[in-house]
């Protein structure tokens, strides 16, 4: 038996909002510590990364370790069918070939209930590598989600680069160039507008905006966002969801020529 | 010019 209890299902609206652009569809693995997902999109330049520990649910049991796949779009639609205040419940038998969503209004003024066929996407299992990252910037997720859409007007690609004075944010097109600098703030009081800088390397990488536009999709669920880079190694962009998980994305760089 | 490159090579199959 599989049942997950969820105060807010208005995060779970989040995480889905925040990668079904990426995944058609992916397998949640559900186990005594939480739920996780990983998933490589159909090219294979990103990798999503979502762990939500049992810990952060109202209620969680699971006897079994259970993997569901399910298609995001699919999930999508039932919670379309949910109002942010419900409570969420999701349950599974095991070895179940169905998994069912429970919505609950506040006052028990309204249950309802979805079924969704389990699919059997037979997904690889990947080992990720810890890394000592070269740079690890934090800022705020609404800022980085600016620069992103704002840059994507005049390129394909944005190079991060990222010394001790700072971030830049460059691209460049048809029209000319556009460059972002963003520096390290001293504002101790707001942590969540703080900008934090951690170097050992400096570090100057190419990203292809469209990925970096998807992952912003995150950004309702947190107020910060953490990148983190080094040479030849995958960018880390990283939601924390409060007193639930994560949300990681991992994108190749572009390899200059 | 640059090239997208891909994940393939970075994570190792479990």
């Amino acid at each position: 038996m599989f049942e997950a209890r969820l105060t807010a299902s208005a995060t779970f609206k989040k995480i889905l909002d925040a990668i079904k652009d990426l995944l058609n569809e992916a397998s949640f693995d559900c186990s005594e510590s939480g739920i996780q997902l990983q998933a490589m999109d159909n090219s294979h330049v990103s990798l999503v990364s979502l762990m939500l520990r049992s810990d952060g649910f109202d209620k969680y049991r699971c006897d079994r370790n259970l993997t569901m796949g399910m298609n995001l779009a699919n999930m999508a639609k039932i919670f379309k069918c949910a109002n942010n205040e419900d409570t969420v419940t999701i349950k599974a038998q095991d070895d179940a070939d169905i998994v069912t969503f429970m919505f609950e209004a506040k006052k028990q003024e309204k249950i309802s209930d979805y079924e969704m066929k389990l699919m059997n996407l037979d997904q690889e299992h990947l080992g990720i590598p810890e890394t000592d990252f070269s740079c690890v910037i934090r800022m705020p997720s609404g800022e980085f989600a600016r620069i992103c859409k704002d840059l994507a007007q005049f390129g394909e690609s944005i190079m991060i680069s990222c010394t001790k004075e700072g971030v830049k944010f460059s691209t460049g097109g048809d029209i000319g160039t556009a460059n972002v600098k963003i520096a390290q703030t001293n504002n101790f009081e707001k942590e969540e507008e703080s900008v934090t800088i951690e170097m050992q390397e400096p570090v100057s990488l190419t990203f292809a905006c469209q990925y970096l536009n998807s992952f912003t999709k995150a950004t309702p669920l947190a107020s910060q966002v953490q990148l983190s880079m080094s040479d030849n190694v995958p960018l880390v962009v990283e939601y924390q969801i409060p007193d639930l998980g994560h949300l990681r994305f991992y994108l190749a760089p572009k390899i200059e020529e | 010019t640059s090239t997208q490159g891909r994940l393939d090579g970075f994570f190792t199959v479990l």
